[in-house]
């Protein structure tokens, strides 16, 4: 089983509708998907609402919800405990459900809330690929050293676990002159680390989320699910 | 001292954005403000850098980075300790802190991560008055509720602070059909709780941040920098 997942303590960079479309890109190609919302806030969990099939058949464990053909949802732990802050999570107990999926489900995307907390951590440990989308601006930059450095903590703490796959440039709008320039610093100082896809700004993946669809059925013309495509297609490979 | 803290658990919504700006044109209009940046990310740090003049009079306390004449800045925290998550709050002698401030500093804006935790609630505890930032799109409407009853909370742990000042909707896109339906919705279920002013979608506050300076140095008359003129225009008279 593949495990990918999202990360990066910086907010709003697209962590989760790259999860989902991620997700879905790949049960789409054809692979048993699970997508498992590590976020308390559950934006993974309510932007797949408009999805779920009540006639879909069941997954291989009761927790996991059907959402599309070849694609489960693990709903988000939070709701309720969040607003305290209560809501704890129990790594050893999700180690042993995602183990226990070997050869029911081909990859696993973890979506992750903005913070390298017990949350974060345990989203880390569960995967041993990570995908860290970046805004094209400057704060992100700014957040992006030390993203890379929880990374190679992380190697250290869990082997075999956390090996970074590649950051993505999301949210690239052509007309701003400083995302070309922030384009080029990242590919430059990044050398290889930097993935071939880039996602550019488009407002369909605003409306799918509000629709609770993937951008894929919502408008699946669009250059937001094209973008999302060839990310599918060059992440599915290696 | 006025005392106003922009908070959202969602991320990327223009907590530190906003926080800037009201702190900047707090100070263009007469006050003398201190920018308290409880991220420890710092981008509201890093995001002055390009400010910073070194033979600006010094502020009334030896932690405070003078930023522009009137405006006055409390570097965050964060740094090293982040790594680790290590950093932990002394919310006892930010207040102390604070209150030693009382005749000096006229207004106080503190910038937040975005979580509730001792870091999101110790911004609370500190000032009376919360804006909230919101994206006009799904994943923050969805967060918004689970926000105003963290504030509830709020106000009867530590009565006299943490009251709404208003909700603020930010980079909104005019082009985009589901913004508009989303700031139809926000004035129609928020009634007298959404601010009268609108920030609009503006690469220039990206192009600023970039620089390390706030829109109304970077470039005065865009429409950042005109909307965040207006909205300080709202705030200060009450
Ligand atoms: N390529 C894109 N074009 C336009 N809007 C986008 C794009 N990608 C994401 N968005 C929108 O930007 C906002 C932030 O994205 P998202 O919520 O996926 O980020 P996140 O990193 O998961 O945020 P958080 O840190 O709160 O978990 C959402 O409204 C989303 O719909
Ligand atoms: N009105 C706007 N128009 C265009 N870009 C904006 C606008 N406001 C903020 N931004 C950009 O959007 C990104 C997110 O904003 P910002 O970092 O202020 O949000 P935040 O809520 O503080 O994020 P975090 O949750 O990580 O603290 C930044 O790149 C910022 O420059
Ligand atoms: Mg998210
Ligand atoms: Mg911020």
């Amino acid at each position: 089983m593949r495990s990918i997942v999202l990360a990066n303590q910086k907010g709003g960079v697209g962590k989760t509708t790259t999860a989902i479309h991620l997700a879905h890109g790949f049960a789409l190609a054809g692979r048993r998907v699970l997508l498992m919302d590590l976020d308390p806030q559950g934006n993974a969990s309510v932007a797949v609402q408009g999805m779920l099939s009540e006639d879909a058949p069941k997954g291989p464990h009761e927790w996991m919800v059907p959402v599309a053909e070849r694609l489960w949802l693990l709903p988000s732990a939070g709701g309720e405990a969040v607003q305290s802050g209560e809501a704890t999570i129990d790594t050893g107990r999700l180690q042993a459900f995602v183990a226990g999926l070997e050869g029911e489900i081909d990859v696993l995307i973890v979506d992750c809330p903005p913070r390298m907390d017990e949350w974060g951590w345990a989203g880390i440990q569960l995967c041993e690929e990570v995908i860290v989308p970046v805004q094209a601006e400057f704060f992100s930059m700014h957040g992006l050293s030390q993203m890379m450095s929880s990374l190679e903590q992380a190697a250290k703490r869990y082997p075999g676990k956390g090996k970074l796959r590649g950051v993505l440039p999301t949210m690239v709008d052509t007309n701003e002159a400083v995302a070309k320039e922030i384009l080029e610093d990242l590919s430059h100082n990044l050398k290889g680390l930097l993935l071939n896809t880039v996602i550019f700004r488009d407002s369909c993946l605003v409306e799918a989320a509000s629709h609770g669809q993937s951008v894929f059925v919502h408008s699946p013309w669009s250059k937001g699910a094209l973008c999302y495509t060839e990310l599918v297609q060059e992440i599915i490979d290696g």
